[in-house]
């Protein structure tokens, strides 16, 4: 077998070194990307202005992978309920350690009913879930938004934060929804609030076009709509690195087929 | 292999080894001190090499590892050898045109993770099975 610079062989080997040709170096180069999975070579357009919080949040979920295949211990650590604020490196878990893909979205859509328009108030998010890889199922999937502190409430006073998945629009009345998910926190706290929204994500996986988003209400515990920015959860106009994103965790149903080449 | 060698034994007794004795010209089995047994040896895969920096993110790169040496009689206690192999390697020196050396080989594989950009800018951290040797050993 032919080597070409990017195997790079540290030691002694038996192998035949030969220069390669341009279509030789591309079919190998081919055959690693069928490896991974993939049919050709991704081409993300450059990170200019791009929301840098989902990466960031991926690379912290890389090295603690690769801690752990260094350490060759990736069963068995049972995954941390997530009902606070969440600031440090996320927790890997049994949902982690299961997972043969995680993926993060980057948000595509932000509708706001603000302060300019009729309580109660909301935002909307919308990902695109079709780029998943195929032949996997979602074993989970977590919303992420940053909460700055409020400034507009008392700091100790609780918020109820919750997410709904969209289910249909109207033109004449509310849109229909199904809640995914509530948490109840402090108006001085600050950091990523992590909402479970798996249901919906398999929704989306089985009729992509039925992807119409997520919706977030803050409510005070007497029942008052709080616009979701004075309550300082960030949106698309928050800094790059503070901006929603969602993560989801595919765990392969079948083992790959090798496709003859 | 194992039909014709019954039928020889059948055949010319003599020309077997004793089950305690070693064949004829094994006693006489030289084992080099140079000679270069099996294990694992170094392999980097270089995604910086390969250009590919621009979407994918981390590694940028990873030692893949591959096994290498000679798997022949007697196998050694660290070429992690299974029983077959041993017995294949005493077949070959019976038999060496018809039955081959054992082959040295992975014996423990791991995964490694990739964490890379598609081409909507998502990013995803894929976990590739039986990418990494952790051992070598004669199959």
């Amino acid at each position: 077998l032919a080597t070409g610079s990017f195997l790079k062989n540290h030691l002694h080997s038996s192998f035949i070194q030969r220069k390669l040709s341009g279509r030789e170096k591309r079919e190998i180069q081919k055959e690693i990307l069928s490896i991974l999975g993939l049919s050709g070579r991704p081409r993300p357009p450059s990170g200019g202005k791009l929301p840098s919080a989902a990466p960031l949040f991926m690379l912290d979920l890389y090295h603690a992978v690769a801690s752990e295949e260094e350490e060759d211990g990736m069963h068995g650590v049972s995954r941390p309920v997530q009902t606070s604020l969440s600031t440090q490196s996320p927790p890997l878990g049994t949902v982690m350690s299961e997972a043969d893909t995680v993926m993060s979205f980057v948000n595509m859509v932000e509708h706001d009913r603000d302060t300019f328009y009729q309580k109660p108030y909301w935002k909307e998010f919308k990902f695109d879930l079709t780029q998943i890889p195929l032949g996997e199922s979602v074993t989970a999937a977590d919303f992420r938004i940053y909460k700055m502190r409020s400034s507009a409430h008392h700091f100790n006073k609780t918020l109820h934060i919750s997410i709904y998945e969209i289910i249909k629009e109207h033109t004449n009345r509310e849109s229909d929804l199904l809640r995914l998910d509530l948490q109840d926190i402090l108006a001085g706290d600050e950091g990523w609030l992590v909402f479970d929204v798996t249901v919906a994500s398999n929704h989306w996986l089985l009729n992509p076009k039925y992807n119409l988003g997520l919706r977030l209400y803050v409510e005070t515990p007497d029942g008052h709509s709080v616009e979701p920015g004075s309550a300082g959860l960030l949106g698309r106009r928050g800094p790059r690195s503070k901006q929603p994103f969602m993560v989801t965790f595919f765990q392969a149903s079948q083992s790959p087929i090798r496709i003859t080449r | 292999a194992a039909k014709q060698l019954k039928k020889r034994q059948q055949k010319k007794p003599s020309d077997l080894p004793h089950p305690n004795k070693l064949p004829e010209g094994f006693d006489h089995v030289h084992i080099s001190e140079g000679r270069r047994v099996c294990k694992r040896h170094e392999l980097y895969v270089s995604f910086r090499d390969l250009g590919w920096l621009d979407w994918v993110i981390a590694p940028q790169g990873y030692s893949a590892y591959y096994c290498e040496g000679e798997c022949a009689f007697p196998l050694d206690s660290c070429m992690n050898a299974t029983n077959h192999a041993i017995l294949q390697s005493l077949v070959h020196l019976m038999k060496p045109d018809s039955v081959p050396k054992a082959c040295c080989a992975p014996t423990k594989l791991s995964a490694t993770s990739v964490l890379y950009y598609d081409n909507n800018n998502n990013v995803i951290l894929k976990k590739h099975r039986n990418m990494v040797v952790k051992s070598c050993g004669c199959h």
